[in-house]
C-alpha cells in the first residue's frame, strides 16, 4: 500500500505545487515510485511538468465525477537518470467539481473510493496537490490521505493562517479520518537576509516543535524558473540550492517512513 | 454611488490582500472615502489592519448569511493624517458560507443585495478582497462589482492562470453581470534583477495591452513586514518604494475614473 500525503495549506502561494513536483522528483531519483494527483483546478502541477492542459481528455475531473479508472487517467513523465514521475493531471473542468461533488452521497469520500478502486500497490508514495482553499476538493484529499504535509511560507499571513488550518485538521480527524496524521510542516522560501523570515521560522518552530521538518527550503529563483520550461528542479539545474534542499527533504521523508 | 472594485485572482499569493489594504489607504490619503469588504475566510485584510479576528462578533458572514445590515458590521480604522479606512471584517466562520450560500435563492446575488440594502453613497470606492478560488464567494464579488482589478505576480504560474481567469470573467459578463468591466491588471512583486519577472511582465503587456495598469508594484520587503504590525504601508514606512508605488496606483485609478 502506498503512503498517501496531501500537500495542503489554504493560504495561497506558499509553495504547495513546487513542493509536490520537486519532492516527487526527489523521491523518484532515490528509487521510489511516486504518483502525483493534481487536485487543483489551476492545474499547476500538470503544467509545471510540461503537460499541455488544453490537450487533456482524461483528468482528475473524470476520475472524481465520471468514475473513470485511475489507470486510464495516469500519465508518465520522464525525468533524469531514466526515472519517471506519474501524474493524474488536472484541467479547468475540475473547478466545476466542487459544486458537482456537493450533491453526491458521501461527498467527502469520492477521491478515497477512486483510489481504493484500483490497485496502486506498485507506488511507494502518492502526493496530492491541493487548491488554496478548504473546499470539498481539499476535504476529499484529507479523507483519502494517511498524512498531511503543510508548506509554510516564511511570511506573516502564512503563519497567521496556521491556527485556522490546525482547527480544520482536528475537525477532520474527529469527524472524517481518525487515522490522519501530520507528516510535517515545511518552511519554504526562507531568505536568511530577511528579518520577517527569521521571526516566522522561529515562531513556527516554537509553536509546532517536532512537527516542523528539519529540511528548510530556501528562496531560490531557479525554483520559480523551472516550471516555465515544464521541468522539475533536477532537470533544470541539479546543483542549485533548490535542488539540494528538495533532495534533502526527500531523504528526510524516506527516513521518517522507515526507509520505504 | 460608490465605485465597487473586486480584487481577484484564483492564483494564490499574488498580492490581492496587499493591494486592497494599501490601495484603500492610498485612496484615503488622497481624500476619498473607502470601504473594504473582506470576503476571504482567511481574513488577511482584517488582520493586516490590526483587527483581532477572534474578537469579532459581527463580520461579513453575518452580512451574507444572517442579513445583518452592513452599517452594523463596518469598523473604522485610523491611519495617518487623520484619515480613516472602513472595513467589513471577516473571520473563519466565512469558510462555511460557500456551502450555506449554495442552497439559497439567487445565490450569486447575495452580496449585491446586501450592498444595495444600505445607503453607501458616502463612499467613493468599495474594494472587495477575494479568496484564491473561483468559488461562490468570488462569484458573489463579480456580481456585486462595477469592475475587476487583477493582481498578477510576475511569475510563471500566475501568468499561466490568466487564460482561465479571462474565460471565467467572460462567462460572468454573459450570464450574471453584463456591465462588469476590467479595471486593470496590476503587475506585482516585480524584481528587475530577475529574468522571469521581466519576461512575464512583457508577455502580460503584449497580450492584455492597455488593460495593464501603468503602475508596477516592485518587490519590497516592507510590504511583507507591515501586516505583522497591523499597519498599512504608509503608517509603516511612507518613504519606501512600496508606499510610493501604491500611492501612484491610487492616483492612476482616480484619474482613470475621472477624478472621482
Ligand atoms: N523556494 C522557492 N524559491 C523561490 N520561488 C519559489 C519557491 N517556491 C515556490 N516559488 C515560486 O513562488 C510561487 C508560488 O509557489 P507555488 O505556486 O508552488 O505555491 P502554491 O502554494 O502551490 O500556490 P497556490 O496556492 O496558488 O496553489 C510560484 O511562482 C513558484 O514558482
Ligand atoms: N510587492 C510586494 N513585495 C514583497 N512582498 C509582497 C508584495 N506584495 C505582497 N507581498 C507578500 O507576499 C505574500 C502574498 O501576498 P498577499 O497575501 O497579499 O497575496 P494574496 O493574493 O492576497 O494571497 P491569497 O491568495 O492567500 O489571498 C504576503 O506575505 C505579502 O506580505
Ligand atoms: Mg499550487
Ligand atoms: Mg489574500
Amino acid at each position: 500500500m502506498p503512503k498517501t500525503i496531501a500537500v495542503v495549506n489554504q493560504k495561497g502561494g506558499v509553495g504547495k505545487t513546487t513542493t509536490v513536483i520537486n519532492l516527487a522528483a526527489g523521491l523518484s531519483l532515490l528509487g521510489k515510485k511516486v504518483l502525483i494527483i493534481d487536485l487543483d483546478p489551476q492545474g499547476n502541477s500538470t503544467s509545471g511538468l510540461g503537460i499541455e492542459k488544453s490537450s487533456l481528455n482524461k483528468s482528475t475531473y473524470n476520475l472524481l465525477i465520471e468514475d473513470m479508472k485511475i489507470d486510464e487517467v495516469i500519465r508518465k513523465i520522464d525525468i533524469k537518470e531514466n526515472k519517471k514521475i506519474y501524474i493524474c493531471p488536472s484541467n479547468p473542468e475540475l473547478s466545476g467539481a466542487d459544486i458537482e461533488l456537493y450533491d453526491l452521497e458521501e461527498r467527502e469520500w469520492i477521491l478515497n473510493k477512486a483510489l481504493n478502486n484500483s490497485n496502486l500497490d506498485e507506488f511507494n508514495y502518492i502526493l496530492i496537490d491541493c487548491p488554496p482553499s478548504l473546499s470539498l476538493l481539499t476535504i476529499n484529499a484529507f479523507a483519502a490521505s494517511n498524512s498531511l504535509l503543510v508548506p509554510v511560507q516564511c511570511e506573516f499571513y502564512a503563519m497567521e493562517g496556521l491556527a485556522q488550518l490546525n482547527k480544520t485538521i482536528n475537525l477532520i480527524i474527529e469527524r472524517i479520518n481518525p487515522s490522519l496524521e501530520i507528516e510535517g510542516l515545511l518552511l519554504t522560501m526562507f531568505d536568511s537576509r530577511n528579518n520577517i523570515c527569521k521571526t516566522v521560522a522561529s515562531e513556527v518552530r516554537n509553536f509546532f516543535k517536532e512537527k516542523v521538518l528539519n529540511t528548510l527550503i530556501p528562496k531560490n529563483v531557479k525554483l520559480a524558473e523551472c516550471p516555465s520550461f515544464g521541468k522539475c528542479i533536477f532537470d533544470y539545474d541539479q546543483h542549485c540550492i533548490g535542488a539540494i534542499s528538495y533532495l534533502d527533504l526527500s531523504k528526510e521523508l524516506i527516513l521518517k517512513n522507515g526507509g520505504s
